[in-house]
């Protein structure tokens, strides 16, 4: 699954996913990432955020439209991203998951679920301040 | 603001950021943006979690979910269990500008999909083909069954909830008398 979150630079937020699922699902089986504030989420007022991972799971917790409405309150977007995993991990702790955060200037984030095979998460960022795409690393919750 | 615009996706998928980037740099909005991003990794099937040729289901088919959404008017399109239309992303974003609904799925969301112009075509690869028949070989492990006969840890389907009569029996009591109702 890619989830992408665009911030133009007057503002304009979007955010969008494509993915092919889970293999060997049951036919007819649709996971989070086509579902707005479950996939990704996005409000020009607030931020965007998108996840991947299990979607089973995700889809039943939002995790990007609770990490927009954490950002509209004023968390920062790591901080709103980590919230929604700790928020996930409570009742599934061995969940598959990782959201991308960014808020409307432009600050963004990430943040995942500690596996023992998923110890941290890779996103790449492109803004103004790089000349290139660039892999970003975070070490997961 | 400094940093803006910005390109955030998940996963190191970086042919699909210099796409939306080069996107935004040639005047498009975040919008083209996104669905001009994430239509690079249906293209290239990046780590074959996208697109065409991965992640087939047990009938070994394999189908597309996408969603795109715009945050300035909280406008959305979405596909949900698409089949047979590879840009996934691109019927998203028709069913956002060209219908009041926000999510499409199966069959139908084909049929809307082709109304759009896109071509209806077999998303099964030799890789996706393999991947099934192999899963089969391994008797249909992993799966995502539970509570269900035979044991799905063990077996492959058909399941069926345990305690459950054969399913062609009658569920209720054939009297024959046919003035004997409420």
């Amino acid at each position: 699954t890619i989830g992408m979150v665009v911030i133009h630079k007057l503002g304009q937020t979007a955010a969008g996913t494509s993915t092919n699922g889970i293999k060997f699902k049951i036919h007819g089986r649709v996971g989070d990432s086509p579902v707005p504030g479950a996939g990704a989420y996005a409000d020009d007022t607030a931020g965007a955020a998108a996840a991947t991972g299990d979607g089973d799971i995700l889809l039943r917790f939002l995790p990007s439209y609770q990490a927009v409405e954490y950002m509209r309150n004023g968390e920062e977007p790591t901080v709103a991203c980590q919230k929604v995993i700790s928020r996930i991990q409570k009742y599934y702790p061995n969940f598959f998951g990782a959201v991308i955060c960014a808020n409307v200037i432009g600050s963004y984030g990430a943040a995942c679920n500690r596996l023992p095979k998923f110890t941290h998460f890779t996103f790449m960022v492109y803004n103004s301040l790089k000349n290139h795409p660039t892999v970003e690393k975070v070490d997961c919750i | 603001s400094s940093s803006l615009p910005l390109v955030l996706n998940t996963w190191p998928f970086k042919n699909a950021t210099l796409a939306a980037w080069q996107t935004l740099l040639s005047g498009g909005s975040a919008l083209d943006a996104v669905e001009s991003g994430c239509a690079v990794c249906e293209r290239e099937q990046c780590d074959g979690s996208v697109g065409f040729g991965g992640s087939p289901d047990e009938l070994g088919e394999t189908t597309l979910d996408a969603l795109i959404m715009d945050g300035t008017v909280m406008n959305v399109g979405a596909v949900g269990d698409l089949r047979r239309i590879k840009n996934a992303i691109g019927v998203a974003r028709k069913v956002l500008e060209h219908t009041t609904h926000t999510l499409l799925v199966g069959e139908s969301a084909t049929i809307f999909a082709e109304s759009m112009g896109f071509i209806n075509e077999d998303l099964s690869t030799s890789a996706s083909e393999a991947l099934h028949s192999n899963w089969l070989a391994r008797k249909c492990q992993p799966n995502h069954w539970r509570n269900v006969v035979p044991d799905p840890s063990k077996h492959c389907g058909p399941y069926k909830p345990p305690g459950i009569s054969v399913l062609n029996e009658p569920t209720h009591k054939v009297t024959g008398d046919l003035h004997g109702h409420d």
